[in-house]
């Protein structure tokens, strides 16, 4: 279960991005490097969200909101049609 | 849609609503399904060239190319890489990759909201008339974030995110789910970026009435729409071998041979397991149907279902009665063979037939469409309820709107039962939900959106709210199907929309950005909740003393404590906003057989300038050990032309 992937939200503090990065998406993309080199962005998010989806094991998730800057990580949401 | 602007008012309202340029400079975006290019509720005959503004477009993909665009669709997009990361790539034999609608509910919103008009509309002649959508000069762009799998958030929030770039004004959605709280509802979220970019967010409530606490979308900066019949109805009626006569619905279409006297016969008695009685998949016994009419029970599958069920085995025809759930509500579906759908109460009658006597017979007869239905609207029994789980305190829904026996456009890719055997094909359909309600809402936002151009989404959401009615012309108070008594505020928010009234309101209770980021310092929210929300680091001051009374919300909901020694005291602010010409309002307060005294200061406002702002406290107070039933009232300012009206529903916790 450990392994298995899931599709999670990634909220980040647009305020805290390091100096170092001038584009926050390479910002994103380094924070999801750091707990999976194979781990791709499903989308970066400009107005509603300041972060990105991406498919990760429960494992990274966890490791990923440890990271400085991250806000929270949900688990992705299905809604339905009324 | 048919009947709905006439039920609306909005036919006697064509100087209200001109046929300006401004109207279709608005443009609705809908997250759902897709869209059915083709249908004629997108044709832009008499349309003018696109608001510069507009930065939408068709994507082209599998059978659906950028020409589909016109200046009626001005955009269709699809969102599927959530739902493709999770559920794998999608089956294009199955669904289309594009902004196509494959299931009819997108089509049918979309064209609700904002279509062309259509003459000589209808459902296998049933609703017959000329369709349109509310605001239907509108432009409107399809976000498609819903799949065969369902909505994922991370397509909701893409969806969100894409029509906030195109620059939509008003966003509408058909959807939700239930969710612990607004930092963590997707949906939440995205209207928060929308509304802070003037963009109103009109949302279903949810179908789970008449359960209380069953809202979905909840959130402050959502205008949140529960569902109401209208006055119209397609009656059909069931007579027995007795002479006995039970009225229900059906908008069965088929060979009208079927009227004569068949055996009917009780699904519980016609199957091999214990659920038999509702009509599930392989749970009727063929023998025991074949050739008869068949009584079913509502429950756990759909409805359209349990007519296929009934088809599949051999039945010539259904009767589908409501259990205590429903009551009385009658729901009208394109059923694949003769049905006609009962009340709770004609249900147990044809039971108690059913059981006493020998030879049981039944014949359905078809009535076709009535109008003038009374009384209506009428609450629908599935409809949500408040109280809002969230924030007690925040009275939802906001208002109800059509949501009964819709008609609107349809998708070519499956029949109006949405069943793959259901081989039939429509232009539109009738169906029900507070996604048909929803886009009611969102084109009427439109609409005023089109003659108020500067006024934010919470005064249009302000300006519908306090014009909404909650007592029929005869003075009576609206009814509540579910339970056949007057609905109260926890059922229809501010009342039923009405339009005409919406345009010209007087004063509105307007709300800004930094209004709901007090609120959530008033929900003592952290700054990293906060930042999830709004996208910004914002510090709540510790000095100051936030409360969710403080929100100018066009409604009251007062939460007492139970059972709390010792009389105790609420307080409200409000700020009204002047829209009108100048005048003086005085303030009404009704609560009737109610122990809490409200005291209104002051009790006159004077406005003299547009946009001018006068300000008012409410306090609530409840004598100690008062009732723990809830309390309903009104607190209304007038000037003797226009009436601002707002609900309160006081309740103990």
């Amino acid at each position: 279960a450990m392994e298995e992937k899931k599709t999670y939200i990634i909220h980040m503090a647009k305020s805290q991005m390091p100096a170092i990065f001038d584009d926050h998406t390479h910002w994103y993309d380094a924070s999801l490097k750091s707990v999976s080199e194979s781990a791709e962005m499903i989308y970066v998010y400009k107005n509603v969200v300041h972060g990105f989806a991406a498919r990760l094991t429960a494992q990274q998730a966890e490791s990923l909101e440890t990271q400085p800057g991250i806000l929270s990580v949900l688990p992705e949401v299905i809604y339905q049609l009324h | 849609t048919t009947r709905t602007p006439l039920f609306l008012g909005l036919d006697r309202s064509v100087n209200i609503f001109p046929e300006s340029d401004a109207m279709s400079d608005v443009i609705v975006g809908v997250l759902d399904t897709g869209v059915w290019p083709e249908r004629k509720s997108f044709d832009d005959t008499g349309f003018g060239p696109v608001p510069d503004s507009w930065k939408g477009e068709c994507e082209s993909s599998t059978n659906f190319s950028s020409a589909m665009c016109n200046r009626k669709l001005v955009g269709a997009r699809y969102f599927s890489r959530g739902y493709e990361t999770t559920l794998g790539p999608i089956d294009e034999s199955k669904e289309s990759k594009s902004p196509r609608d494959d299931d009819g509910h997108g089509t049918h919103t979309a064209s609700t909201a904002a279509g062309s008009v259509v003459e000589g509309a209808s459902l296998f002649g049933y609703a017959s008339g000329t369709a349109r959508g509310m605001a239907y000069r509108a432009r409107v762009a399809m976000y498609k974030v819903c799949w065969l799998g369902g909505c994922f958030n991370s397509d909701i929030l893409a969806g969100m995110d894409k029509a906030i770039d195109d620059k939509v004004d008003v966003l509408s959605l058909s959807l939700g789910g239930s969710t612990p709280d607004y930092y963590k509802d997707s949906i939440a979220i995205g209207a928060f970026a929308a509304m802070e970019k003037g963009i109103l967010v009109s949302c279903s409530a949810g179908n789970a009435g008449p359960n209380q606490f069953s809202l979905a979308n909840q959130a402050p900066w959502i205008t949140t729409v529960g569902a109401g019949t209208i006055d119209r109805d397609f009656p059909a009626y069931v007579s027995l071998g007795n002479g006995k006569n039970f009225s229900g619905v059906s908008l069965y279409a088929g060979d009208s041979s079927f009227n004569k006297m068949l055996p009917l016969v009780y699904a519980g008695n016609a199957s091999n397991v214990t659920s038999g009685n509702l009509c599930m998949m392989g749970t009727l016994i063929p023998e025991k149907v074949k050739g008869k009419i068949v009584l079913c029970d509502r429950g756990i599958s759909a409805r359209v279902q349990k007519g296929f069920v009934v088809k599949a085995a051999g039945g010539a025809g259904m009767v589908l009665t409501n259990t205590a759930a429903n009551g009385e509500e009658l729901v009208a579906d394109a059923h694949l063979l003769p049905a006609a759908a009962v009340g709770q109460k004609a249900g147990d009658a044809i039971k108690k037939y059913l059981f006493s006597d020998p030879n049981p017979t039944a014949e359905i007869l078809f009535g076709g469409t009535k109008v003038d239905i009374q009384p209506s609207p009428v609450v629908a029994a599935f409809s949500s309820r408040g109280p809002n789980s969230i924030t007690p305190e925040i009275l939802k829904p906001d208002i109800i709107a059509p949501g009964v026996n819709i008609l609107a456009g349809w998708t070519g890719t499956v029949g109006p039962t949405g069943m793959a055997e259901d081989d039939r094909r429509v232009e539109f359909n009738i169906i029900s939900g507070t996604s048909m309600s929803c886009p009611h809402v969102s084109g009427l936002a439109a609409l005023i959106k089109g003659v108020h151009p500067e006024w934010s989404p919470a005064a249009i959401r302000s300006a519908l709210m306090t014009t909404a009615y909650t007592v029929y012309e005869n003075g009576g108070a609206l009814v509540d199907v579910a339970t056949g008594k007057p609905s109260t505020p926890f059922d229809h928010g501010a009342g039923h929309v009405d339009p005409v009234s919406a345009v010209n309101p007087g004063l509105v209770y307007d709300i800004n950005a930094d209004d709901y980021l007090n609120f959530l310092c008033a929900l003592k929210y952290s700054p990293s909740q906060i930042n999830m929300i709004a996208r910004r680091n914002f510090t709540c001051d510790s000095r100051k003393k936030y409360s969710v009374t403080d929100l100018n919300y066009p409604s009251f909901a007062v939460s007492f404590v139970a059972g709390s020694d010792g009389s105790n005291t609420i307080k409200y602010s409000r700020t009204l906003t002047n829209v009108g010409p100048a005048g003086t309002y005085k303030v009404t307060v009704s609560s009737p057989n109610s122990s809490v005294k409200i005291i209104v200061e002051p009790e006159t406002l004077s406005f003299t300038q547009i946009n001018e702002k006068k300000s008012y406290t409410v306090s609530f107070t409840a004598p100690s050990k008062s009732s723990v039933t809830d309390v309903f009232g009104r607190i209304e300012w007038s000037d003797g032309k226009h009436v601002v009206s707002s609900p309160v529903a006081i309740s103990w916790s």
